[in-house]
């Protein structure tokens, strides 16, 4: 554990407590896309199938459970809440995120670490993950205004994955730690948040709206 | 290694 991970972890933790914040305060979901978020509990469901077979970890086990709790609840309030499942840009959130698994699955089949069912699953989730922004990305773009706790969920989930970058840097130097596979997703997952990541830093320092162009 | 990796990381 190195402080760059423990940042990354809490990082992505307080992502998913902003999105589950401005669901349950203003009962809205807009400007949120349905399509990552269903993306992001296959993510979590295909990774931590090693509950099952791993043993329990003070430190991994509960953020493991509450990613996948927090997950199901994040879509459960989009598709069901009588009044957040209303205020859904459905229209909106357009991309054809069915047509991300299939390749996610095909890599994963090819390219893992080794070729058992959970360690299939494993890379699976890990591709899957890099891409499953999209939609979000997209919806976003078409949204003329962004309010800024879906801002501050997206910058925070982004800057989630750049702060493990930094960690696979301190683990290969300080624990000779290689792992192809994350490094590679993660890089590509970091890179597509490269423009949101612009454009929020200078609506930011500008004390402006967010606006993608 | 036969040993299934170690993933550590969440």
């Amino acid at each position: 554990m190195n402080a760059f991970r423990l940042l990354a972890d809490l990082t992505h933790l307080l992502s998913i407590i902003i999105l589950l914040v401005k669901i349950r305060t203003t009962k809205s979901c807009a400007g949120i896309s349905l399509k990552t978020q269903d993306l992001y509990v296959l993510v979590f469901i295909s990774r931590y199938l090693d509950l099952f077979t791993r043993p329990l970890s003070l430190y991994n086990t509960p953020f493991k459970l509450v990613f996948l709790a927090t997950s199901i609840t994040i879509v459960y309030y989009m598709r069901y809440h009588k009044v957040v499942k209303q205020t859904y840009n459905k229209d909106s959130d357009t991309f054809k995120h069915y047509f991300l698994i299939l390749p996610c699955a095909v890599l994963a089949f090819f390219i893992n670490p080794k070729f058992t069912f959970i360690e299939v699953l494993w890379s699976f989730s890990i591709y899957l993950e890099a891409v499953a922004i999209l939609p979000q990305l997209v919806l976003l773009q078409s949204s003329s205004n962004i309010d800024n706790l879906t801002g501050n969920y997206v910058f925070m989930l982004g800057a989630y994955r750049a702060l493990y970058l930094l960690n696979w840097i301190y683990r290969f130097f300080a624990e000779d730690v290689v792992r192809w596979i994350p490094w590679i997703a993660g890089l590509v997952q970091t890179a597509l948040y490269a423009d949101f990541f612009y454009y929020y830093i200078k609506s930011w320092r500008n004390n402006e709206r967010l606006k993608l162009p | 290694s036969s040993q299934p990796p170690n993933h550590d990381e969440l």
